[in-house]
């Protein structure tokens, strides 16, 4: 199955709807500091099931949430959308990750509810997932090298 | 278990030895498991001798080696274990502008039998002008994020906006 | 001992309220010392609001506004205690080019009544261009360093050579 | 006192006698990655005195000494050489370390062996030192912004 696009709203500074289309070959994301890009990164963690709110720079899951800004109130629900194509580019699959403020996550494949577990496994299924070594978060390159031996052994766990 | 795990070593190491080789122009590295005979208990430790240099842990190398060797190993590991999809948020940062253009190079060579869609976020201009395509996040108003797309012709003046 | 220390931390804490909105151009920041009332004891927290977002810690910014809050602490706290020399390697690495420049132009700004000699070591054009000299670092044998003295309309061919 | 100017023979991949002048106002040092850019940082952090392989990134101090290339033996001496002149430029004071492999370091002041702490001390009235936070090595920033309130204190020790 191909990563065909993402579509993100009110998780982190994309408040409004966005949608990436990730196609084949190479897709560059550029811009100023502190525009949302490594938001992009952590919203495809997320949706595939990232448990741990301190690995995408938050001290709880909540505070993916978009917090508002002095012009715009904060949010209460976010959603990720993930759309997996077949060969041909038709998009089979929608894996979709909702959040509400004090309410925890649902995680729904096709529209249909299921668990995280059942979700992580379908990621599982495409060999990627949220921690895979595949996703390089912007400190990683600083965390392998700074990292001791028995640190670094969780790389080769990914590829095994 | 233990079996799959050395396999799985095994491939890492080699990947690793090519593409530092590859990213170096030269040189020579290799991994090696540390601190227990069991391959699923060991440390993971990296030695280099880049062109011209001895034989050294990566602690010794300079900044901008060092985010090369580390490169190296995330694709190798990468290679023997693909994913449809690849994202690398800001490696090239501490590289200069020769290794941006060996990370590019090698990212091409690893896209060419693999169908996995790259995702790469960058400042560097060298690189933006080698991506098939280029997106631009802003900020128009302020905290509220929006995703343009973008010229590969316009990307300095994307890189340059406030 | 305590009454020193209480002194100097108000002042590193002016220094970093002043350089913060001078970098982020707005935005609102101070340091807080937490986990003893002793400040022989405390850590130090930096809490920040970048302009137009909500106050928060460090770690909810992004590479390159963690980069920029360190840079207002670092010249914050030297400003309170001015050495006669001051060298910086590389800090400019995450920043964006608007950011660089307001980078530089802070520096200029502690220069102007201090009699400190930078040293500044940067792969960034922009840092290149606004430096009062350069010198490059080659390594024509391999593995052995040479000073070169550059002259600034030939940075770009300097930071391209390998 | 001014910093003046410093010159490096034998320390790490500055092989050669080589002399860096330090002028008023702002010198930037430029060169692709691996060409000895921090080099040249950890050797004035050394000859003021730094006492740790490790923060210069070595395990033991002998690492400081050039090790060899293909072509060229390695070395056995190491020498740092650092002029402050006075308010009319005449270098006044020249500060000197040098290691000899497996006999450890020697510091003089205007050629007159003295101590380690007697250097530390020279430079300490001249508000600086190895540890200052005005010596910004290539980690650095990293490391205040990945650091626990506990360790970052140590800056403001630096100001007090
Ligand atoms: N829950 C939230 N609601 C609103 N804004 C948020 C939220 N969480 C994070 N942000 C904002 O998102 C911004 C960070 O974006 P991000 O880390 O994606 O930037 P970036 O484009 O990667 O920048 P850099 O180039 O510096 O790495 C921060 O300014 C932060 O205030
Ligand atoms: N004792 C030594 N003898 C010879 N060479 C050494 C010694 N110690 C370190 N080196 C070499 O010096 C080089 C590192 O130089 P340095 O860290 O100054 O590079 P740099 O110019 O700062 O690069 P970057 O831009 O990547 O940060 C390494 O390649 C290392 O092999
Ligand atoms: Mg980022
Ligand atoms: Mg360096």
């Amino acid at each position: 199955m191909d990563f065909s696009r993402i579509r993100i709203t009110g998780f982190k500074s994309f408040v409004d709807p966005t949608e990436l289309k990730i196609s084949q070959g190479t897709t560059g994301i550029v811009g100023p500091n502190g525009c949302g890009k490594s938001n992009i990164v952590e919203s495809l963690k997320w949706v595939m099931g990232e448990s741990s709110a301190k690995r995408i720079r938050g001290s709880e899951m909540d505070d993916v949430i978009f917090n508002g800004t002095d012009r715009r109130p904060s949010r209460n629900l976010a959603e990720v959308q993930l759309f997996l194509a077949d060969n041909d580019g038709n998009d089979e699959v929608v894996v979709s990750r909702r959040i509400e403020r004090e309410l925890g996550s649902r995680y729904l494949i096709n529209g249909k509810d299921v668990r995280a577990r059942d979700l992580q496994l379908l990621f599982a299924d495409e060999n990627i997932g949220s921690q895979s070594t595949a996703l390089v978060g912007q400190g990683k390159i600083g965390s392998i090298i700074n990292s001791k031996p028995q640190e670094r052994r969780s790389i080769l766990e990914e590829a095994a | 278990g233990r079996e799959r795990m050395t396999k799985s070593f095994e491939s890492v190491n080699n990947y690793f030895k090519e593409f530092f080789v590859t990213l170096f122009d030269g040189g020579k590295a290799h991994l090696k498991l540390v601190e227990s005979e069991d391959p699923l208990e060991a440390g993971l430790e990296i030695m280099v001798s880049p062109p011209g240099k001895k034989l050294q842990s990566m602690s010794l190398l300079s900044g901008g080696e060092q985010a090369l060797a580390a490169i190296a190993l995330l694709f190798a590991v990468f290679k023997t274990n693909p994913a449809p999809i690849c994202v690398l948020d800001e490696v090239d940062a501490p590289l200069d502008d020769s290794n941006v253009h060996k990370f590019c190079d090698l990212i091409e060579r690893i896209i060419d039998n693999l169908k996995t869609r790259f995702l790469i976020i960058t400042h560097n201009t060298i690189t933006m002008s080698r991506m098939n395509r280029l997106y631009g996040v802003t900020m128009e108003e302020k905290g509220v994020s929006q995703l343009v797309s973008v010229d590969l012709e316009r990307a300095s003046d994307m890189k340059e906006a406030v």
